[in-house]
């Protein structure tokens, strides 16, 4: 999965961590208000360097979430 | 660990064997089949040596437990792949490819997957769902070994106090 949509060039300043969610959930990674702790990452409440580098590293492309997928996560192109 | 909802797992008598098949059709073609399937073997390896089931591979696709396939987009589960974003890689030091992508690391992964191990929140896990470029995980963390002898028991010939003093000794070379 590509998350270089909003990974590239990425400015500290104009990236926040509800348009982030937005995104994730926008192409299906993640349903609305989900505040799980995920990837044995730290809750820091921002997009820290660690969230980041998670999301542009090459992942499975089968969810995390498997509880959780919506018909979204099925119909959405990625 | 994490197991899929409803906890799915081979439900033949033990001890289990699975056969597995690579599709002829759907291959790398920067890898020869020899390459793939040594690096498969291995990737069983390691699970069988941990829980009562063996892995053997069958010329016929068609009727293999397990189906092996390099594809691109939809693939049919619902899931579409990507694409290309990287190129896989059996030795290090032969593909230079910064973008270079451990075959073997993932094979250990996608099987765990097939045994019915969801993704794992322990970064030093097989079943950790991200995997840098360039880097190898192929042993598997007792994470992963519990969680998988949980779902099928122990094999009688493995002995989990050689993979602890083996973590440990990693750790302390971290």
């Amino acid at each position: 999965r590509n998350p270089s949509q909003f990974t590239i060039n990425p400015s500290r300043h104009n990236v926040n961590i509800p348009e982030i969610k937005r995104h994730l959930h926008r192409f299906g990674y993640l349903q609305r208000n989900n505040n799980n702790k995920n990837l044995g990452l730290p809750i820091t409440g921002k997009p820290d360097s660690d969230t980041l580098s998670h999301v542009r590293l090459p992942r499975c492309g089968y969810p995390d979430d498997v509880d959780s997928k919506t018909t979204a996560f099925h119909t959405k192109q990625k | 660990y994490v197991y899929f909802p409803g906890r799915p797992r081979w439900t033949r008598d033990i001890p289990l064997q699975l056969t597995y098949a690579f599709s002829q059709e759907n291959l790398t073609p920067y890898l020869t089949p020899t390459q793939i399937r040594r690096v498969f073997r291995r990737a069983f390896a390691k699970w069988a040596l941990v829980i009562p089931v063996s892995f053997v591979e069958t010329e016929d696709y068609e009727i293999a437990d397990i189906k092996i396939g390099f594809f691109a987009g939809d693939h049919g589960d619902g899931e579409p792949f990507d694409g290309v974003l990287g190129t896989w890689a059996v030795d290090f030091h032969e593909q230079k490819s910064t973008v270079a992508v451990d075959l073997e690391s993932v094979a250990v992964h996608e099987i765990g997957h097939v045994l019915g191990l969801g993704h794992s929140s322990v970064k030093d896990a097989a079943m950790y769902p991200t995997l840098k470029p360039r880097s190898k995980k192929v042993d598997l963390n007792v994470d992963d070994v519990v969680g998988v002898q949980s779902l099928y028991g122990t094999n009688p010939n493995f002995n989990i106090s050689g993979l602890l003093a083996s973590e440990t000794s990693t750790n302390l070379a971290d």
